[in-house]
């Protein structure tokens, strides 16, 4: 799950994908 | 006077605001049964997450950003991810709530795990910021100014992000002095807010310290 993420790459992931869509 | 131009930069972004909150399911888990204070963390921790998910999808919107530096980006939203996260979640605290669910949110931040001398300064900020009685537009003018500031560590290219900070305070100011006429500081003490943010981003960093030690 994305909570297991750190802040560095939720930020990356959310910058590429779009959650929108 | 706030000029056409101004005016569709607010719109653009208060539109951008209003459509990137935190998902009602994962919202609405907060006020649902009684939870141990490891499932409390948890929850939080998914709160965080999706916070900073939403704010990612706020700040593409933000006239300008995605036309910075794809490494400043990410150095702009890493330094103010936490900043960000304490304005919204006082934005939500505030609001005129169903009654017992700020109790119930309140009681649970304060049954986390996290200590006294963090919760503390974090509802005085809560407190601090519901006082100023900000409208919707300067709320999500306030969170723009917070996440385009030019001195966070690693922003290479500060000439750039400083530029499009500068835009938005011009707006904000404006707005300060039309929304609140009686009140010639109110956009100083805003501003003043941001200094108060920068003190609790600084205490949770110590705190998440603390919490990979133990």
């Amino acid at each position: 799950p994305a909570s297991n993420l750190g802040l560095e790459e939720i930020i990356r992931k959310a910058l590429m994908g779009n959650l929108e869509e | 006077e706030i000029t056409k131009k101004q005016q569709a930069l607010v719109k653009v972004i208060v539109d951008a605001y209003d459509r990137h909150q935190i998902p009602q399911d994962v919202a609405k888990k907060l006020l649902q049964d009684q939870y141990s204070a490891e499932e409390n963390f948890l929850l939080l921790t998914e709160m965080a997450t999706s916070q900073v998910q939403v704010l990612v999808e706020f700040t593409k919107n933000i006239p300008g950003f995605l036309s910075l530096d794809r490494e400043d980006q990410i150095a702009l939203l890493k330094g103010s991810a936490v900043e960000a996260m304490f304005l919204r979640s006082a934005q939500v605290l505030n609001k005129k709530m169903p009654s017992g669910h700020t109790e119930v949110l309140e009681e649970r931040i304060r049954k986390s795990g996290i200590s006294e001398e963090f919760i503390t300064p974090m509802f005085n900020f809560y407190k601090s910021i519901g006082e100023l009685h900000m409208v919707h537009e300067e709320q999500a003018l306030l969170t723009t100014i917070t996440i385009l500031t030019p001195d966070r560590p690693y922003v290479k290219d500060q000439l750039a992000v400083e530029r499009l900070q500068e835009t938005i305070l011009d707006v904000l100011r404006k707005m300060c002095l039309l929304h609140h006429p009686q009140d010639p500081q109110y956009f100083a003490r805003l501003l003043g807010r941001l200094t108060e943010l920068r003190t609790l981003s600084h205490y949770h960093a110590e705190m998440l310290t603390s919490w990979r030690v133990n």
